[in-house]
């Protein structure tokens, strides 16, 4: 692990009283390698490391810690402080908006099979254990089946399904909303086709379904094992669409998962939830200090 | 000044930033930027130009010998070709373009195996994609045993005549035991009613992965033994580089490549595309 690597590099100092410039660097070194394994993306280490070392140098190491520690704590800090977005209660981020009169449109996006139809079952599930009554929307009209999948997902979790055999995207989250208002359904789910953030066609579509619907909450679903690229994807749709968090999904594999830095420190959205299991109750709020302690291994 | 450009740091740190980029992993990264330190040494490489040449030209050696990327043919009776991979990846849809290709192009008689009996719609899903190829489909009842309709899909092959079974799995995490023992029994299951190991066993892989797909690879080369990757997703930003450390510490080869989800949206895997591709 990244404290073994840093202890064993640090052993030979024993004694100091201060982190020189040189240490550190050694240290940060392994910190940089350990980061890019995890997955987070290089340019936002550069700047991850650069900031570890601002805080590092000149500073005293702490009673009893000795310097290996001492950077292993800095660089804890700052990726916790990254994560939960200096929170001043880190769980509060993870809540859902909520609109002030029902309903609440909810639109998942992201690229293909990133979890997003799992996802809304999921969401549906959870919303009705809170006493509301969601109501999931088939706006992917064009993967084999996919609305045959939410339909069996919809039973699974006792909510209905609004679907029309082929109709329009965009149309049918509009009348979905109508039906949501007409039959006191309180939060509309629209479930979207996984689609690339450089595909023009298919990203105005997006812009089109947000501009029918007007969501309160535009969640982009991101695997948890998604490399350097997580950085471009979140961009690309933020700039779109402007999301107003994310949920990272897979997160029961043994992925570090450093994709969540990335998107966190360059878009500056929440990481809402994270998805723990293919099962419809396997969804659970983002926990920024667990995922810390996962990426540094 | 020549034009081609000066050899120093700058340069090398603009390679490295490129392969980082491109999910090529820390240690390949390194090894690679050493070797052609050294390669610039002793073969006194004059410029820029010849270092950015000699790197394209170690890159695509890394990525193995032409005739690995050939999917392999049974001397006689039918193929079978396993998919495989963790969830979501494209593994549905790779073999659906598979057996399309097959069926048009190759003039073969394909058969699709649902051996997903776990998702919702799975074997809806293949099913469709069996009616654009226009070849054979065999499923079952949904939660059935996988293994069992593998065993029927290769009695049901033999019978008709079919020259190529492909065979669909679910998605599953490779740090889950349970389902990979599963995935393990399959593998028996083919290899029992073949009276050999699958002619290929290809683990699908999502062009986006990181880092994971090495633990991927391990797992399931451990499971069921992979003899080659099908790369998916290929049409999107990212440069799917992971697969280099694949083939230099694993010694998994591309197969297959997947640019899409159109039935016309693959393609066998050619190196030197692949690092043109990768160093833009
Ligand atoms: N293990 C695990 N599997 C998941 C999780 N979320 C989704 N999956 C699986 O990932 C695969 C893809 O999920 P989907 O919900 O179909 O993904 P999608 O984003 O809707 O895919 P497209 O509509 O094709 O873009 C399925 O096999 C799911 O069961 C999760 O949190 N953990
Ligand atoms: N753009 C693009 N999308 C792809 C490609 N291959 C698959 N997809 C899409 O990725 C999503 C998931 O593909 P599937 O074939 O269902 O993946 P899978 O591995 O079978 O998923 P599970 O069975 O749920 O584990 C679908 O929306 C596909 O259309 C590709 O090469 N390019
Ligand atoms: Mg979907
Ligand atoms: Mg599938």
């Amino acid at each position: 692990s990244l404290a073994e690597k840093l202890q064993a590099a640090f052993d030979k100092l024993r004694g100091n009283v201060k982190l020189t410039e040189a240490d550190i660097d050694v240290a940060l070194k392994e910190v940089r390698t350990a980061l890019l394994e995890a997955d987070v993306n290089f340019r936002v280490v550069k700047d991850f490391v650069g900031r570890v070392k601002e805080r590092a140098l000149g500073e005293s190491v702490l009673e009893g810690l000795n310097p290996g520690q001492q950077v292993i704590k800095f660089v804890y800090d700052e990726m916790l402080a990254l994560l939960s977005g200096d929170a001043e209660n880190p769980g509060q981020a993870s809540a859902l908006n909520f609109a002030p009169k029902p309903p609440t449109v909810i639109m998942l996006c992201g690229l293909q099979g990133a979890g997003k139809t799992t996802l809304a079952g999921k969401l549906a599930k959870l919303l009705t254990k809170q006493g509301k009554t969601p109501v999931l929307v088939a706006c992917d009209i064009q993967r084999p089946a996919a609305v045959k999948q939410l339909q069996i997902v919809g039973e699974q979790v006792k909510t209905p399904v609004f679907a029309v055999p082929g109709g329009d995207p965009v149309r049918i989250a509009r009348d979905a909303v109508e039906w949501a208002e007409a039959n006191k359904a309180d939060v509309v789910i629209l479930d979207t086709a996984g689609r690339l953030h450089i595909d023009g066609d298919l990203m105005t579509q997006l812009q089109g379904i947000k501009s029918a619907t007007h969501p309160h909450e535009i969640l982009l679903v991101l695997d948890a094992m998604t490399g350097q690229d997580a950085v471009t994807v979140a961009k690309e749709f933020d700039s779109a669409i402007d999301v107003t968090g994310f949920v990272l999904t897979k997160v029961d594999g043994d992925t570090r998962g450093g994709a969540a830095i990335s998107v966190r420190s360059v878009v500056g959205k929440p990481i809402k939830f994270v998805g723990v299991g293919e099962k419809m109750d396997a969804l659970e709020p983002f926990y920024p200090d667990r995922m810390a302690s996962r990426i540094l291994g | 000044v020549t034009g081609r450009g000066r050899i120093d740091d700058e340069l090398f740190e603009e390679f490295e930033a490129a392969l980082l980029a491109a999910d090529v992993s820390v240690t390949t990264t390194d090894k690679i930027l050493d070797d052609l330190r050294e390669a610039v040494r002793l073969e006194r490489l004059p410029d820029a130009k010849a270092v950015r040449e000699r790197l394209r030209q170690s890159l695509t050696e890394a990525l193995g010998e032409a005739g690995d990327t050939r999917l392999k043919v049974a001397p006689s009776g039918p193929s079978l070709y396993l998919m495989v991979g963790v969830n979501g990846v494209g593994k549905t849809t790779t073999l659906g373009k598979m057996a399309y290709r097959a069926t048009h192009t190759d003039g073969k008689k394909v058969m699709l195996v649902a051996g997903d009996t776990f998702r919702a719609a799975a074997a809806d899903q293949l099913a469709i994609w069996a009616q654009r190829a226009g070849c054979d489909f065999i499923r079952q009842q949904e939660r059935s045993d996988p293994a069992a309709v593998v065993f029927d899909a290769i009695q049901a092959a033999k019978a008709r005549d079919i020259d190529l079974i492909l065979v669909d799995t679910a998605g599953r995490l490779h740090n889950k035991a349970n389902l990979m023992e599963e995935l393990r029994k399959i593998g028996r299951v083919c290899e029992r009613e073949l009276g050999r190991k699958p002619d290929e066993v290809l683990l699908a892989l999502d062009a986006t992965t990181g880092q994971n797909a090495v633990r991927q690879a391990q797992e399931f080369i451990g499971a069921v033994g992979v003899t080659g990757i099908a790369l998916a997703k290929l049409d999107g930003t990212a440069r799917g580089g992971i697969v280099i450390t694949l083939r230099e510490e694993l010694g998994v080869p591309v197969k297959i490549v997947g640019v899409g989800e159109q039935p016309a949206d693959i393609r066998p895997f050619v190196p030197q595309v692949f690092i043109e591709a990768l160093l833009d």
